[in-house]
């Protein structure tokens, strides 16, 4: 599983 | 974007606004902790540095932007405008007993050792612990407006829907951030007490108060 790429939540 | 971050994101906002409105139509910050709404500010302006440097939609950017200015106008009323109205003996968690640690371990613990990353996680952190004041404040005054406890209803509903957003997340998109996801679980668990006494008060037409 890819870890941390969601800095497209707010 | 899933159904649970999009609830959670309408649930932040109208709690935004609920605040919003409560003070600027009652002209009165009175239940109001002025501390909460200032670690709010500094979460969102910690956060959300990447506004003008990475685009990721319009909805994304201008969720930002509101976020962001309705949280300075929030402070702006609390200690400029109606700041007759503040209640600040009642107001009196010791922020920097979050400030402190938070920053500390975004320091310790984080995914990547760049301002912009551990801004990002301080901003993570602080955002969990930042209702302690409000609740804190509840708590000492032993009752809150029915306003009030609408407003941190759905703030304390947002971080809960986003927990399932990460679960859908893990799912079904093959990723998850820890630390978003265990900050999440402290954030909600502190609203538990309160989901419990709104639950079971507020919602039978009760006014919300706490065993003094």
């Amino acid at each position: 599983k890819r870890e941390n790429c969601h800095k497209d939540e707010l | 974007m899933n159904i649970f971050r999009f609830l959670g994101d309408i649930s932040h906002l109208s709690a935004i606004i609920i605040l919003l409105l409560k003070i600027w139509k009652s002209r009165s910050c009175a239940g109001i902790s002025g501390k909460s709404q200032l670690l709010f500010a500094i979460v969102f302006t910690t956060r959300y540095l990447d506004l003008f440097t990475n685009f990721i939609s319009f909805y994304n950017t201008s969720m930002k932007v509101v976020y962001v200015a309705s949280s300075y106008a929030t402070v702006w009323m609390i200690y400029s405008k109606f700041k007759a109205t503040y209640d600040g003996n009642h107001d009196t968690f010791r922020v920097e007993f979050l400030i402190v640690p938070t920053a500390i371990l975004s320091f310790l613990v984080n995914h990547d050792f760049t301002p912009l990353e551990i801004l990002w996680t301080f901003s993570i952190y602080l955002e969990s612990v930042a209702i302690l004041p409000q609740l804190f404040m509840v708590s000492k005054t032993g009752e809150a407006e029915t306003i009030t406890s609408h407003y941190l209803f759905a703030l304390g509903i947002y971080r809960t829907l986003y927990l399932f957003n990460w679960i859908w997340r893990y799912q079904f998109e093959e990723f998850f951030d820890l630390i978003a996801i265990v900050a999440g679980l402290v954030q909600t668990v502190l609203y538990c007490d309160f989901f419990y006494l709104y639950i079971t008060k507020v919602l039978k037409g009760k006014k919300l108060s706490l065993p003094a």
